[in-house]
């Protein structure tokens, strides 16, 4: 961007380059500009310095999160789902999020509740054997709902901690997959109350503005807690996840960094907003 | 709505009939946005916007009726033309066996849409031949075998231990006495700057010479389609591109990023799960969905 420059249009201009680059969307872009120029005007800032690190501020203010889930020491087992658009990474990221869970010795139990998708099942079932996590399968077409029901009854039997249930991908336009989901919750409610505790939005990094329409479909069917952002390894910023935060107060709680079991880290507000601007 | 916002801006002319240029930078910027919005990438929709800026203010605009229907025709059939003015037939030579490779990041459709290929080329009077060679994703020559048994065409996994590339050239030598005359070969997902994947295809595409490299891209990405298109252009040549997910409500401004960059043919539209959901590319459909 070139610290020292005039305060001037161009020097904006750069900075809502950066933003809309980054996927965050025109609205958001011109919002936290208009707010940014406020703020100069406000406390004087006069070196481009300044303001870059205050527009920087700005967005990891935007980004920060109280977590408003419930406590996962109070409810045994722990249910979270994997949600979302086809192809994001639900699958991947459960058998990861599995995976750091059993590193810290905790007792999980994966569901394969994509019934749908060709070899689902299977593509579920090779990570859980390859690291030696119990997951409830089921037969291609077998009905979402009546898996996971099934599953939460062997977890409260067995005494898992943690549930976890992957769901077949589906586009939140249509409004019978949607259904589905708002009943495989009512489902698993009646089995535990309060169930699931987590729904995750698994969001690809690579997602533009359409980004912020998954995230408002699914919010509304399903009340999401929290995003997993996926692929942030690649060359895209994800900045369509500061739209939603910003929109929807919907926080990014992990980060998906490769394909591998161990790539997922805890979103990091700091080093994402860095980021941006690297 | 985009007739309303340039409509207004054309109604508050204080020159009689002559636009300012202040009217000239708000309709611009008005376009610009509608673009963004839509996930075109930011420096071609810049691109885009300069060049309908002479032909959306001449003589015909500032003398009609309704300035603001004329700019949105002008600009609608900009990006038909850009996009690639209709759709484009889908012509392989016969080489005995003639090959497709299809490539792409991580979960844009790959697989899903070699199934699709394969049924729409078997209505072709083609014989084709699935070949999965990706060896990475858990499960994935099964999901590739399931969709072929689906519709009834032979499929081709790697064995156990065997190199994507040495599968394809096994598919390519047995395919003449098979009676195989196509084949459709489907790959890992991969990121553009992983170098060591990129190898991997730069040696498919020099052993096996395909006629066909389609990128595959999802439909709802964002504005890094530029950057993933031009290194895979950079990197390995691509022959076309597959739109996928277009079923969802993404506006799809990737597209425009991809023919900008390339200036390479979207050959189809990924419109479903189903292998049925498959169809050309129509850049006017395109450009009314980009336009909002
Ligand atoms: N580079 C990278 N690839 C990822 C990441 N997460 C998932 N992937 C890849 O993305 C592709 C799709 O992953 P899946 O887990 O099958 O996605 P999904 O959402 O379950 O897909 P559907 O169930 O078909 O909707 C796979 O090739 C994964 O390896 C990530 O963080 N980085
Ligand atoms: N709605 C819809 N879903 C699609 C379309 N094309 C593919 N999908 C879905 O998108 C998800 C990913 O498709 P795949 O074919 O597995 O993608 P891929 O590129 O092979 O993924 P990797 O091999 O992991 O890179 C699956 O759930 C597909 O069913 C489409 O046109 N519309
Ligand atoms: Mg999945
Ligand atoms: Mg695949």
């Amino acid at each position: 961007v070139g610290l020292n420059r005039n305060i001037d249009r161009d020097f904006l201009d750069a900075l809502e380059e950066v933003l809309i680059t980054s996927d965050l969307g025109v609205k958001a872009t011109i919002e936290i500009i208009e707010d940014l120029q406020d703020k100069v005007k406000q406390s004087r800032l006069r070196s481009s310095e300044d303001i870059y690190d205050a527009l920087k501020n700005e967005l990891k203010r935007i980004l920060i999160y109280r977590d408003n889930s419930p406590a996962e020491t109070r409810c045994s087992p722990y249910v979270v789902t994997f949600v979302g658009v086809n192809g994001t990474g639900k699958t991947t990221s459960i058998a990861k999020f599995a995976y750091r869970l059993k590193q810290s010795g905790k007792r999980i139990l994966l569901v394969a509740a994509d019934t749908f998708r060709a070899a689902a099942q299977e593509q579920l079932s090779q990570w859980a054997q390859r690291y030696d996590i119990t997951v409830v399968n089921s037969q291609a077409g077998s009905d979402s709902a009546a898996v996971a029901f099934d599953a939460l009854e062997k977890a409260l039997a067995q005494k898992y901690e943690y549930v976890l249930v992957d769901t077949a991908g589906r586009l939140h336009t249509k409004s019978n997959l949607m259904e589905e989901l708002k009943k495989l919750n009512r489902v698993m409610a009646k089995k535990i109350p309060g169930a699931p505790h987590e729904t995750l939005l698994v969001l690809d990094a690579t997602t533009g503005q359409n980004g912020i329409q998954q995230a408002l479909a699914f919010n509304q069917a399903l009340n999401l807690t929290g995003i997993f952002l996926t692929k942030l390894d690649g060359t895209a910023k994800g900045g369509i996840v500061l739209a939603i935060k910003k929109e929807l107060d919907i926080p990014v709680k992990y980060v998906g960094t490769g394909e591998k079991i161990e790539d997922m880290v805890e979103f990091d507000p700091e080093e994402f907003v860095e980021d941006i601007f690297r | 709505q985009l007739t309303n916002k340039l409509d207004q801006i054309f109604r508050n002319l204080t020159n009689r009939g002559k636009l300012t240029p202040a009217n000239i930078h708000e309709t611009l910027r008005e376009i610009r946005r509608v673009l963004l919005e839509a996930d075109v990438n930011y420096k071609v929709a810049k691109d885009f916007i300069s060049q309908v800026e002479a032909e959306a203010l001449g003589e015909e605009v500032i003398s009609s009726i309704t300035p603001g229907q004329k700019v949105i025709k002008i600009v609608h059939s900009k990006l038909v033309e850009l996009l690639g003015g209709s759709a484009v037939s889908f012509d392989i030579p016969r080489r005995e066996p003639s090959k497709i490779m299809l490539v792409g990041l991580q979960g844009s459709g790959k697989t899903t849409l070699a199934g699709k290929l394969a049924l729409y080329l078997k209505g072709k009077n083609w014989s084709p031949v699935l070949v999965a060679a990706d060896i990475y994703r858990p499960a994935a020559g099964e999901q590739l075998n399931i969709l072929g048994k689906s519709i009834s065409i032979p499929t081709v996994v790697f064995e156990p231990g065997e190199k994507p590339l040495e599968t394809c050239l096994r598919v390519a030598r047995e395919a003449p006495r098979r009676g195989w005359d196509i084949l459709i070969m489907d790959t890992a997902g991969r990121l553009q700057i992983d170098t060591v994947m990129m190898a991997e295809l730069k040696q498919l595409k020099n052993k096996l010479t395909p006629e066909k490299i389609i990128l595959v891209v999802d439909s709802m990405t964002g504005q890094e389609a530029v950057a993933v298109a031009s290194e895979f252009e950079k990197e390995l040549g691509v022959d076309g591109f597959a739109l996928t997910k277009l079923d969802g409500d993404a506006r799809g401004g990737a597209a425009l990023s991809l023919r900008a960059i390339t200036m390479k043919p979207i050959l189809f539209a990924g419109v479903g799960e189903k292998l049925s959901q498959l169809e050309p590319f129509y850049p006017d459909r395109m450009a009314s969905r980009i336009l909002g």
